[in-house]
């Protein structure tokens, strides 16, 4: 199982230095065996976003930390592709230019993955080819609704 | 093999039998603070094999059964159903359908159907091996779990990787 | 101190009970001691989103649970108010109208407390007074820059 | 008492010698991601006595002081100076304004300042006693804190309670 690992932390990092960059605009991630142990050590992930220095995970600020997350299980994903991927506002710490690159990121892999996304932030309601609305019209009982993107933004208020 | 659509009844929040389907690979879910979009995928998560309750926001397994509200009492037990279609797996013909589905009553009792058949939890943790799903696949990105992966020590982040990749 | 402890229980407890219907819309909350020791028992929070049952607060949504913390730590801050508060991105798991019952909070408590606060959300930045941008033009260098709401909207992107 | 400006040099993110100031009660700090807001609370809550590197998100205390970018060299020491106004506390005349400052140098040296001249750190945390304010103060509410506060266990709660009120 050491050498399993090895190819393991390899083809993730592969994938990783490719994803970080789409989702940060530039800069680059990857991820660290703590110790030299293959069998029990743990793992870091070093990220530096663009025009920054390499540093350790827990400098970053919320934002940054949210958009690592992200880079490093869609680089799984890139590897070990599921069928569907479902996401629970994942974009909410994330500013416009970011959730940006997310949901174009999440657009261009839905090609072969079918993505099920939760969200206020209407830029990322904006890909969706289809939107359910959830209400509570009747107080603690909860009903799907249709609704576009107009009355999804302004389900919100 | 895509998730086409998924029908709840008694599961949560979701007292009314419920039908939602997902014909295109971009869903947005939408809606106010509690509405009950998170218990969507309490329920996916649910129906793949969850075991622990507390991975489900509860204290106790009978939590996920609707629990009554202002003007509704209590129902009786929760079931939900996932509908899968244009499967390619080898014990199927290629681009079948299949409906995997869970039950469970006040007394406790929880079950499991294939295709409308009774069958074992296994039977069903069995058919999404090597396709990354699972109960806690991270192709589920739970509310608040990206910052925990984040905060993670090492020995978990280590952890994570090997159930993933 | 068992005594003191009472008395700060019962305190909070009547602040909370009047801050979470201004931030909920209705409902009521309160704190339960768990255990009947006074001097050692630990405390849970028992709210009741308007129109639901009764829960402990682990079976609430992500959004509601943000909106009952900030109901706490404002009954705190009614009892006790500091000469100044600093929140950073309290309003982001929260949906339009409970930011605006949020930052209408904010605004009316105000008066007699100064409030610093960091969001991404365009209902919470236009009850500021005054909106300090900080930007990176120079890559990893931190710098202030005076911006106005059409601005600081911008900035997002 | 209120907070009218805070002078940062050489922290975190903030390298060049920068004024910010609050000349109301209503201050919204806005910007893209990972620009330096949490920074500067992280500033407010070192000079009012921080002790420790972790609830700085940093591994030693060192990590406050800049440590460079693409285009700066790190710098020697850090430094934030916080002043109050209208400040009406037994020990000073009514209405006076206060400063209060922390140096810290590369070699581990750390200095407090009141109204330019050195004190304790006793001296510092003493002035705010019986304010509500302090480094780990409810008045501060750090990112993220908010879902710790609710997902704490009951224990937990029982001590931020007994140290806020
Ligand atoms: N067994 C149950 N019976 C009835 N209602 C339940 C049950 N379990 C959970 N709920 C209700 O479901 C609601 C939470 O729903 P959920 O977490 O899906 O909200 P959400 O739409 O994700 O909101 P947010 O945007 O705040 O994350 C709670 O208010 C809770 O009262
Ligand atoms: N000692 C240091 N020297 C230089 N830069 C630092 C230092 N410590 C932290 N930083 C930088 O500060 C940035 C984080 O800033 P901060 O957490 O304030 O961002 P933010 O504006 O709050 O962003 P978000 O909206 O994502 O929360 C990191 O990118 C980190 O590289
Ligand atoms: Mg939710
Ligand atoms: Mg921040």
């Amino acid at each position: 199982t050491k050498v399993r690992f090895q190819e393991t932390l390899d083809s993730v990092n592969g994938s990783l230095v490719a994803m970080f960059p789409r989702l940060f605009g530039g800069g680059q991630a990857h991820l660290e065996l703590v110790g030299d142990d293959l069998l029990k050590s743990g793992v870091a992930i070093i990220a530096r976003p663009p025009g920054k220095r390499n540093s350790t995970i827990h400098l970053l600020s919320g934002g940054e930390k949210a958009l690592t997350a992200i880079a490093l299980v869609f680089a799984i994903f890139e590897l070990n592709p599921a069928p569907f991927c479902m996401l629970d506002e994942v974009d909410a710490p994330l500013d416009d230019t970011n959730v940006g690159r997310f949901s174009a990121l999440v657009k261009s892999m839905s090609g072969n993955v079918q993505f099920i996304f939760i969200s206020h932030n209407k830029i990322t309601m904006e890909i969706a080819e289809q939107l359910v609305g959830v209400t509570m019209q009747e107080a603690g009982v909860s009903r799907p609704v249709a609704v576009d993107l107009d009355k999804a933004v302004g389900m919100l208020n | 093999m895509r998730l086409s659509k998924i029908k709840l009844a008694g599961f949560k929040s979701f007292v009314d039998s419920t039908i939602i389907s997902f014909p295109s690979n971009l869903v947005g879910v939408v809606g106010p603070n509690g509405c009950g979009k998170s218990n969507v995928i309490d329920a996916v998560r649910w129906v793949m094999g969850e075991s622990s309750a507390k991975h489900l926001r509860g204290a106790a397994m009978l939590d996920v059964i609707f629990n009554g509200s202002g003007s509704r009492r209590p129902a009786e037990s929760a079931s939900i159903e996932l509908i899968f279609e244009h499967v390619n797996l080898p014990q199927y013909p290629p681009d079948s359908e299949i409906a995997i589905k869970r039950q469970l009553t006040r007394d406790g009792q929880s079950h499991y159907f294939m295709n409308g058949v009774r069958c074992r939890r296994k039977d069903i943790t069995d058919l999404f091996l090597g396709t990354g799903l699972g109960p806690r696949s991270y192709a589920i990105i739970e509310q608040g779990m990206i910052s925990r992966l984040i905060e993670a020590k090492p020995d978990d982040l280590r952890v994570f990787l090997e159930e993933a990749a």
